[in-house]
């Protein structure tokens, strides 16, 4: 029932890490002057052909860039916006020629869908939902998921994008508290897991928009964030990152952690913690999930890597040319992981 | 994690949990 039972994992020393497991494959520079914000990697048809493309976004412009036979790459589209910044990409999964965008200041105040004309010529944006967006996620099946408040109450909203970017809309019945991130269950199709702002991990049946459980998954870390949910042998298994998780010695910070849940019983428990390498300082500010893989960038401005099966960090990236990194993502299209900096540098490893 | 820390599991708890939750 309690998440203090959680195992640490062996936690290396620091000097055996190094970033070699990593290999630098190509590196692109976004030309404009304005901050970079996000990063992602998704399929679009050019010329009649699908190619594994790099979307990136800075404050008021998102690109798309194609492969180059020589290992650059070739900036394809842009879609320019004028008054509301880009906070975040919203990666649609199992889709082509499609990407969604959040817009706002601190919070997502616009999601927008961004394609291109039916011959390909010229780039278009449709405005999805407008509001004050909490959590966004693209789902499998061309659906997007988010969650908005009113003075009184939440909503929880399912579009489903037809070609063009016109939508179908569907509402899930809303937890009373705010949810912070959503990710659907592997192995479970139709199940949605969002976690709140309570600490409670809430889930949905997608087809009939119920809301089947709210279970707690204890005080430990506050504001967790889910990176991926899957379901097994009757349990659920969750990794959360903890932004807000205090630095503990010796056993070093934890950044991610798996949890197992019955969600019969809404009862959990901690399977492991996955922690940085002794002598590493830092906690989490952004990553991501792929597999059995996690990235994260730490307030110390480096990348960790961690095999979520190993149970331990297999890879540390320092800072390159002085430059922190500030986000970090893994390709929807390969086994690429691609990190950023607020300058406009992404490196492809 | 042993099974007793979380109680009685079932494969089918998505159907069963659908079924129990009001529409």
């Amino acid at each position: 029932h309690s998440i203090e039972q959680t195992e640490l994992a062996d936690v290396p020393a620091c000097d055996s890490l190094n970033p070699g497991n990593l290999q630098l494959v190509s590196k692109l520079k976004n030309p404009s002057g304005s901050c970079s914000v996000d990063v992602s990697a998704m399929w679009w048809e050019i010329a009649g052909v699908k190619e594994p493309c790099i979307i990136t976004a800075c404050e008021y412009a998102v690109s798309l860039w194609k492969p180059l036979d020589t290992g650059q790459w070739e900036k394809m589209y842009s879609w320019h916006f004028a008054e509301v910044p880009v906070l975040q990409i919203v990666p649609m999964p199992d889709v082509c020629n499609l990407v969604c965008v959040a817009l706002g200041n601190l919070e997502i105040r616009e999601i927008r869908a961004l394609l291109c004309s039916s011959d390909g010529g010229c780039e278009k944006q449709v405005l999805l939902r407008t509001g004050n967006i909490h959590a966004v996620l693209g789902l499998t099946k061309r659906r997007l998921v988010s969650s908005s408040r009113t003075l009184c109450d939440q909503q929880v909203e399912i579009m489903t994008l037809a070609e063009g970017g016109s939508e179908e809309k569907q509402f899930l019945m809303p937890p009373e508290e705010t949810v912070l991130t959503f990710a659907e269950v592997q192995g479970t199709q139709e199940a949605l897991l969002g976690t709140t702002i309570m600490n409670n991990i809430v889930i949905w049946n997608l087809k009939t928009g119920q809301l089947l459980k709210k279970m707690h998954i204890g005080d430990s870390y506050q504001a967790s964030v889910c990176h991926k949910a899957y379901s097994e042998m009757g349990l659920l298994f969750v990794v959360l990152s903890h932004p807000c998780a205090k630095e503990r010695e010796p056993s070093g910070s934890p950044v991610f952690q798996l949890i197992a849940i019955n969600p019969k019983t809404a009862l959990s428990v901690g399977v492991m913690l996955y922690c940085l390498p002794q002598g590493q300082a830092g906690r989490f500010l952004e990553g991501d999930v792929k597999d059995h893989f996690a990235a994260a960038v730490l307030t110390s401005g480096t990348i960790a890597i961690w095999d979520l099966l190993l149970g331990h960090c297999t890879a540390l990236l320092p800072p390159i040319s002085d430059q922190n990194w500030s986000f970090v993502k893994w390709s929807g299209t390969d086994s690429h992981l691609l990190a950023g900096q607020k300058d406009g540098n992404i490196f492809v490893y | 994690c042993s099974q007793a820390d979380l109680g009685p599991i079932s494969i089918n708890w998505f159907e069963e949990l659908s079924s129990e939750a009001p529409p």
